[in-house]
């Protein structure tokens, strides 16, 4: 559990003989270097370690929890605060579930949509493409070939830029075939991009989703909360997915999506290939930020 | 009265926050807080002045440093090769998703504009959809493409490209190389085997503007393997604060050439130093 991942990595607090001011003053100054280091949103960090710090040395342990194990349990709760706070999305057996794709360009939206739809696959649901970014050249084809080796079919249409469009056809093409998940590729875009954001709000209306999935590339720093929060506004986020971990980024600024639109992180991406897909482990992940 | 470190350390906390939310990598910070400490403490300065002083050093800090980087006039480095009848290669390099493939795009446009004929090489013979990416924009451009099947040899992609330059009078050769994580080293073998067959005549980073600290990991290793002479920072329309680029400028000493400000062809401006600063600092 989370717990006992964060008493690995705080092994200093833990291996000392007493608690005084001055180790929990230590221990929050570490705990801000390492989060910082890992891209957690600045302001957020500020708030956790003054949070630390204060409850640490002005709260007493409960009733049979020993005051290190206090400490332990003040930054559970503290770097709980990272993460959604919404009931994570269970994709529905026996009706379909539309999903659609969400995110800045190159955060990984074509890559996790090959990657859920042959990990979906393989949890026994029966899964559908639709590719409707019809703005960057190849990204059908890109679709296409990824999911050939899920065995998933792909609805697009090359040479037509109507992105809404795309997305009512397909659904009507995949309409009596009883799919139980819709997989919706889309074009990048970011915040400053008003039109683009107009258009997703367009998708939005035909696709009628049930699920909006946030991709975020796990290298991202200070400037996700903003893109979120702009994301969530034009399109409400159910869930999020955090790519590209097998980097060397420890992947605290994509949190920052969780705190601004409140969705739970499903899954992260660790790699190229259609199998590098996991489902989140928070443990893993807040040992990664504070290793 | 005479700086002492408690002086400076208040105003620097301050400059420290707005750096840091600007995704400049917090060992950059720390080193240009302890750069910025060894200069001032000891001198004598108006106690009203104290927190103009620091922010005033500490810009010129920043501004010697991409001083320093030097500076790079790409187009007349490809006049003078072309001068000398040998075409000028150019790599593109970078992680997963950045923007390599259509800064080259951007690049090759900003040539033809400037009247240079270019070759692009398909260097990225990996990742699904890569070869069409390319291609399509090359065919917007109406330029020629090298490119053979996937899984072939990348480093053999470029030395094509190359011998076709060199056989139709090309000025330049724009490599497009697949997405790597720096993590990975055999794929940094392989852009390392690209350069070392092809020799361009400048390599280039491209990063992407929103990243945050791991700019500081990719740059170090990127540089330490292949020595590129520059960056482009994509994607800076994002409302991108540019931390990045003074991270890449301090672990590398190269310049940043261009920004990518959108993702069409024309969207690439040259990096301007001062407005840099002042949408920094101002
Ligand atoms: N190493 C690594 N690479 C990844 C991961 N996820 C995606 N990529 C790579 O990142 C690059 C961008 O992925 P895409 O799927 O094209 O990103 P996208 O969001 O669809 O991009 P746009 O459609 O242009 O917005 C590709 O080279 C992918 O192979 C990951 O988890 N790890
Ligand atoms: N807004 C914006 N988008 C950009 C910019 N540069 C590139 N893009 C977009 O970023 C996405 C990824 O670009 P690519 O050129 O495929 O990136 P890449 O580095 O070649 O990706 P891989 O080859 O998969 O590693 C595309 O959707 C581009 O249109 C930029 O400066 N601004
Ligand atoms: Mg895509
Ligand atoms: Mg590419």
């Amino acid at each position: 559990n989370l717990k006992n991942g964060l008493r690995a990595a705080l092994k200093k607090i833990v291996n000392s003989s007493g608690i005084d001011e001055a180790l929990i003053k230590e221990l929050a100054k570490d705990i801000q270097r390492a989060l910082l280091q890992s891209d957690v949103n600045v302001k957020l960090v500020f708030e956790i370690t003054k949070n630390l710090e204060e409850r640490s040395l002005n709260e007493t342990p409960p009733p049979g929890l020993s005051r290190k194990d206090h400490i332990v349990k003040i930054l559970y709760d503290e770097l709980a605060k990272l993460l959604g706070t919404e009931k994570q999305y269970e994709f529905q057996p026996g009706k379909l579930n539309k999903v659609l794709m969400l995110g800045i360009q190159g955060s990984g939206k074509t890559t996790i949509t090959a990657k859920l739809a042959k990990f979906l696959t393989k949890s026994g649901y029966r899964v559908a493409v639709i590719g409707a970014d019809t703005f960057r050249p190849g990204a059908l084809t890109q679709l296409k070939t990824m999911c050939e080796k899920a065995n998933v079919e792909v609805y697009g249409e090359e040479g037509n830029s109507d992105s809404p469009q795309i997305v009512k056809n397909g659904l009507k093409h995949f309409e009596n075939s009883n799919f139980d998940v819709i997989l919706i590729d889309t074009a990048g875009r970011h915040k400053e991009e008003k039109d683009l954001l107009e258009e997703m709000k367009q998708i939005s209306k035909v696709a009628n989703q049930d699920l909006t999935l946030l991709i975020i590339d796990g290298t991202i720093g200070q400037q996700c909360y903003n893109q979120a929060e702009a994301f969530h506004k034009t399109a409400p986020v159910g869930g999020i997915i955090i790519t590209k971990l097998d980097s060397s980024a420890k992947g605290g600024g994509a949190l920052a999506a969780a705190s601004a639109t409140g969705a739970q992180i499903m899954y992260i991406g660790t790699g190229e290939r259609i199998d590098d897909l996991e489902k989140f482990s928070p443990t893993r992940f807040v040992g990664r930020l504070l290793g | 009265k005479e700086l002492k470190e408690k002086d400076i350390d208040a105003v620097l906390f301050e400059l420290e926050v707005a750096l840091l939310e600007s995704d400049v990598a917090t060992e950059v910070i720390d080193s240009l807080k302890s750069d910025l400490k060894q200069k001032l403490i000891g001198t004598t300065v108006e106690k009203e002045q104290i927190a103009n002083i620091v922010k005033q050093n500490l810009r010129q800090h920043i501004s010697n440093m991409f001083d320093a980087a030097g500076k790079v006039d790409i187009l007349s480095n490809i006049e003078k090769k072309k001068n000398t009848g040998e075409p000028y290669i150019i790599s593109f390099m970078g992680i997963n998703g950045t923007g390599k493939t259509t800064t080259v795009a951007k690049v090759a446009y900003l040539l033809r504009e400037n009247k240079f004929s270019v070759v692009i090489a398909a260097a990225d013979t990996y990742r699904a959809g890569a070869i069409e990416q390319i291609t399509e924009h090359a065919k917007r451009l109406n330029l020629k493409i090298i490119a053979q099947n996937y899984g072939s040899d990348p480093a053999a992609v470029s030395r094509d490209a190359v011998l076709y330059a060199k056989s139709h009078k090309i000025d330049c050769i724009l490599i497009d190389t697949a997405g790597r994580m720096q993590t990975s080293k055999n794929l940094m073998d392989q852009i390392s085997k690209i350069n070392k067959v092809v020799n361009p005549d400048f390599k280039i980073f491209v990063g992407d503007s929103l990243a945050g600290n791991d700019t500081i990991n990719q740059a170090r290793e990127f540089h330490q393997y292949t020595k590129f002479e520059g960056s482009i920072l994509t994607k800076s329309d994002a409302d991108a604060r540019g931390g990045a680029a003074i991270s890449i400028v301090k672990v590398t000493s190269t310049p940043i050439l261009y920004l990518g400000v959108g993702q069409e062809y024309k969207d690439l401006k040259p990096f301007d130093k001062d407005s840099f600063l002042e949408s920094l600092f101002g």
